[in-house]
């Protein structure tokens, strides 16, 4: 491992926004 | 709970579309992989918009979905 996909996947919790939107919309 | 349709998708802005499938995904994955229900939306939400609304009205397909990302998941851990 590299290290860069060690906090893959975002992970999605009710009522906090999503980590994963950064890459879509930063 | 009203169903989450495509125009009421359409009408919010696209960093909250995400977030607005998430929030519904949650608890249906959550019913099947208590434990792994943040990392598995996390990543079911990495798919189109469009094929997570399918998933939405369907079950079947959201429930083939969740193992697949339970399987890539496994695989990814085992990586690391």
């Amino acid at each position: 491992s590299n290290g860069s996909s060690i906090n893959w996947p975002p992970e999605f919790h009710p009522g906090v926004p999503w980590k994963g939107l950064q890459n879509i919309d930063p | 709970q009203e169903p989450l349709t495509a125009s009421r998708l359409a009408a919010a802005p696209l960093h909250e579309q995400k977030q607005m499938i998430g929030e519904r995904l949650y608890p249906l994955i959550h019913d099947v992989h208590t434990q792994l229900a943040g990392k598995i939306t996390g990543m079911l939400l990495e798919i189109d918009n469009s094929e997570l609304l399918l998933m939405l009205e369907s079950p079947e397909s959201l429930h083939a979905k969740i193992e697949e990302a339970v399987a890539v998941l496994q695989a990814h851990q085992a990586m690391e």
